[in-house]
């Protein structure tokens, strides 16, 4: 199945 | 000090209502390019990104650059209490624990104005990347909500595939399965009622509903929204203040584990 990324996953720390 | 005079204050009841019911608290970051604010929601699976351009304002003076932390619960109960024409002004010295809110209406016959005590607010700024982006549709807001609403009814995720066809929303659960597709139209008589799909290379990608459903609690703010979509990345979900700047939320997808 498919599971729910985290945001910060995929943007991190600016 | 900080001296914000927005005639339209319509806009940021508009911007705080949206965005309210997923992130509870948020930094509003100002400076001499404007209002900004970027926060997750709880679940770190959404992301806001705002910007209020200086320019918006008919008056703006911001002397250093500060963060206001906000319960946004409590700003909405502050800008609530200004009519949708008023002129709103936002006032705040660079160290003080308020900001203040004057309310005047267009004829300039009521005036009112609210303290709202800042608070301390540990935030933390994501860098968002420039991209690419393979998919881009730009769509009216309304249609945008009733597909969100009417695919809720029916199961929790979706997956939005753009192709040389359109784009189609889908889902299922234990009523069924639905689809909805939405085409390129650019000869609507409206130009509220266009769409138009900029498409690079067919992508598709699966969401929570909750969140696109979320989103469009932005809906009065525009009369189109636009989603931005990349393979494995998250949606860009596009709603613009007028001419003055944007109000952008970010979606994680649901990715094969």
């Amino acid at each position: 199945g498919k599971g729910q990324r985290n945001i910060m996953s995929f943007f991190g720390k600016g | 000090m900080l001296e914000a005079r927005l005639v339209q204050g319509g806009m940021l009841k508009k911007v705080v209502d949206a965005v309210k019911d997923l992130v509870t608290e948020a930094n509003i970051d100002v400076s001499s390019s404007g209002f900004q604010l970027q926060a997750m929601d709880t679940s770190h699976v959404s992301l806001i990104a705002m910007h209020l351009r200086s320019d918006a304002f008919e008056h703006f003076r911001c002397d250093r650059a500060m963060s206001m932390g906000m319960s946004l619960a409590n700003l909405a109960k502050v800008l609530k209490c200004a009519g949708n024409d008023d002129i709103v002004t936002l006032k705040a010295n660079d160290d003080g624990d308020t900001v203040t809110f004057m309310f005047e209406s267009p004829k300039e016959d009521r005036v009112s104005d609210f303290e709202l005590k800042l608070m301390d607010i540990d935030s933390e700024h994501l860098g968002i990347p420039d991209t690419d982006y393979c998919a881009t549709v730009t769509m009216p807001s309304g249609e945008y909500a009733r597909i969100c609403k009417d695919l809720s009814s029916i199961g929790d995720t979706v997956v939005i595939s753009a192709t040389k066809d359109g784009v189609k929303f889908t889902t299922s659960g234990d009523v069924g399965t639905a689809n909805v597709t939405v085409r390129q139209n650019t000869t609507a008589d409206k130009k509220e009622d266009q769409t138009i799909i900029d498409l690079k290379e067919p992508v598709a990608l699966t969401f929570a509903l909750r969140y696109l459903t979320s989103f469009a609690k932005a809906t009065p703010l525009a009369t189109h929204v636009t989603l931005s979509m990349t393979r494995e990345l998250p949606v860009m979900v596009e709603y613009a203040i007028q001419d003055m700047g944007f109000l952008r939320f970010y979606l994680a997808p649901k990715i094969e584990d």
